[in-house]
């Protein structure tokens, strides 16, 4: 069989870490949340100090928004709905061609919302500042190839131990190639890389707010 | 913009798993 589901896979991982993260730190970037002035508050004819409303969030000097708000959150949720629709009949062709059974396809699609979660995280929780976007583009593009990479130099010049092991289940694109294969057993094995990069999600959101 | 990238991803990850074939 063509290892279609495999190549679909590992595009869409590479999709979730390095190119959707960009599109959502642009659209953050542009938005402006509902009622916050364009311009600095200095122009305020009461002479007012405070250039924070409550709970409205501020942009910084450039234009960066410094806030995920929650229309935001509810636009991304209903995007990502609408691309497992739209993902579907590649699931259906790569699966028919691929040799892929149901349980098959569902068990990628597992493994690839933690994958987005992560990716989703860290770009919009982190990206509050120019800095803190490099520390997201950083981030993705070490999820998504410096994780691969790793695996490879752990391969070639470490073999003897069992860390290539850990980096190949770790990186997620190794991961979802090895999960797409054809008529595995249901749940990942191992399942502990879904946890992971549903742990960094998380943890990408507590950093978020405690900024 | 985002739903044009990912449907181009689909496509051409699609596309490179089937060259072989």
């Amino acid at each position: 069989p063509l290892p279609a589901l495999r190549t679909l896979a590992a595009g869409l991982v590479l999709h979730a870490l390095l190119i959707y993260p960009l599109v959502l730190m642009r659209r953050l970037a542009r938005s402006r949340p509902a009622g916050a002035p364009e311009n600095p508050p200095s122009q305020t004819p009461d002479g007012a100090t405070t250039n924070v409303p409550d709970g409205a969030t501020t942009n910084a000097p450039d234009g960066v928004a410094t806030s995920v708000h929650g229309g935001f959150v509810a636009a991304t949720a209903c995007e990502l709905l609408a691309f497992a629709i739209a993902g579907g009949p590649f699931f259906l062709v790569a699966a028919y061609l691929g040799d892929a059974v149901v349980s098959d396809v569902l068990r990628v699609l597992l493994c690839l919302s933690g994958v987005y979660a992560a990716g989703w995280a860290i770009a919009s929780r982190l990206a509050r500042s120019p800095g803190g976007r490099s520390v997201s583009v950083l981030a993705g593009a070490l999820l998504a190839l410096g994780l691969p990479a790793a695996y490879y130099l752990a391969l070639e010049f470490a073999p003897a131990g069992a860390a290539h092991r850990v980096l190949y289940d770790l990186a997620p694109v190794t991961f979802l190639w090895s999960q797409a294969a054809s008529r595995l057993a249901f749940w990942p094995q191992p399942l502990w890389p879904v946890a992971v990069y549903v742990a960094l999600a998380a943890a990408a959101v507590l950093v978020g707010w405690a900024m | 913009g985002g739903g044009v990238l990912f449907l181009l991803v689909c496509l051409a990850s699609l596309a490179v798993g089937i060259w072989p074939g």
